[in-house]
């Protein structure tokens, strides 16, 4: 099913290097299409909308962001991916029911504070970390 | 309620969420904030107090100045913000993972001996310290006018006393944290560091009995501290008096799958 899903791509690999490669199978593997690699995209949580800033003071919300993509070989084409991604990437190859994939996930997070009334009306400020991802990459 | 950004994938599913969907999600971004439910807060005319402003300024530092070292909130702090947020402040904020500021919680000013009448009491409410969060450093703030009337060229010396034990019978037993010599002319933010105070009120929360101030004139009088410059409950709203607390994270913790 992904084959047949990445039909319309097929045309754009008309590069030397992956018309050389033949088999179906490699076909398949051979996602370093941007449009379905491994990167992050843009997702904002906004405590506006939840309909918060009786509360939170700020901010009005956060572009949390999130990864998705395929982490597919070859996995050089991902500047992200660690080492052992290579590796678990080619057991899949040779083993793709058992083995799954590596996961695109996030590989740099960083902190957001927020500012808050509590109950008694006391404010908070304060840090949390790992909240927004800045960067993907293949684990 | 959580919304994509600019762009939309052609694979992406959109639609909107169902009221139980949005409730769960809801649910789940407060579990991320740590919290089990949904703040209430009580606000009147409370978001134009001295404690919330307080915060809004350290939060606006640190926005600004993202994960930066001390020397830059050193420079912001003495350029842009002298009134609010101090040095210390600043230095507080880069070793804390939360700060929490705490509105005075006496609404109307008891019935004092002859003796200390003129002492006013402050309370905070330190029950909603979330568990894990280990206090650094905690300052009462209390901010000083002018004073160009009676008191014009006098020296004033207020004292700073954390309520130890009251009794029904007699004035309560007071222990002296902080004097502070103040010049009449004098305006401005005072700081008075309680953390010693608030780590014991954080561990034993039925001796948390507040904060009483007293005021002497340079020749042993005792005033009102009004008449000194300090601002009071029925003061201005952004000079209204507060306490401040930084924390640090003392365990680690794990969200428990639900």
């Amino acid at each position: 099913s992904v084959g047949r899903r990445r039909q319309p791509n097929r045309n754009r690999s008309n590069s030397p290097q992956e018309a050389s490669k033949g088999s179906t199978h490699t076909a398949d593997y051979n996602s370093s299409d941007q449009k379905t690699a491994c990167r992050k995209h843009e997702l904002y949580v906004s405590f506006r909308e939840l309909g918060w800033q009786d509360w939170i003071i700020a901010p009005e919300g956060y572009a949390a962001n999130y990864c998705d993509g395929e982490c597919s070989f070859p996995l050089n084409a991902h500047m992200n991916a660690t080492n052992h991604a290579i590796v678990q990437t080619l057991v899949h190859l040779m083993n793709p029911e058992n083995v799954p994939k590596p996961c695109c996930a996030p590989t740099k997070l960083h902190a957001i504070s927020v500012l808050y009334y509590d109950d008694n009306s006391n404010v908070i400020l304060k840090k949390y970390k790992n909240m927004v991802v800045r960067a993907c990459g293949c684990h | 309620s959580v919304l994509d950004g600019s762009e939309l994938q052609p694979n992406f599913m959109h639609r909107r969420l169902r009221t139980q969907e949005k409730r769960e999600m809801q649910k789940e971004i407060l579990s991320i904030l740590g919290l089990n439910h949904r703040p209430r807060p009580h606000l009147n005319s409370g978001k134009y107090n001295s404690a919330p402003l307080f915060m809004l300024d350290l939060y606006n530092s640190m926005s600004t100045e993202e994960k930066s070292d001390v020397d830059q909130y050193r420079s912001l702090f003495t350029t842009t913000r002298p009134a609010l947020a101090s040095l210390h402040d600043a230095e507080f904020l880069h070793d804390s993972d939360m700060v929490m500021s705490f509105v005075n919680s006496v609404e109307n000013d008891r019935e004092l001996s002859p003796q200390r009448r003129h002492h006013k009491e402050f309370k905070f409410n330190l029950s909603q310290i979330p568990e894990g969060e280990a206090i650094t450093a905690a300052e009462f703030r209390i901010y000083k006018e002018c004073v160009t009337r009676t008191f014009r060229n006098e020296t004033f010396l207020l004292s700073v006393f954390q309520v130890v034990w009251e009794h029904p019978d007699r004035d309560a037993d007071l222990f002296l944290l902080d004097t502070r010599r103040l010049w009449a002319a004098e305006e401005g933010w005072l700081e008075f560091d309680i953390t010693a105070t608030s780590n014991f009120w954080v561990m034993s929360p039925h001796h948390n009995l507040g904060l009483q101030i007293s005021v002497e004139t340079s020749s042993g009088w005792n005033i009102n501290p009004k008449e000194a410059g300090l601002v009071g409950r029925d003061g201005a709203l952004e000079k209204q008096p507060f306490m401040v607390a930084f924390f640090k994270v003392s365990e680690v913790r794990t969200r428990t799958a639900r």
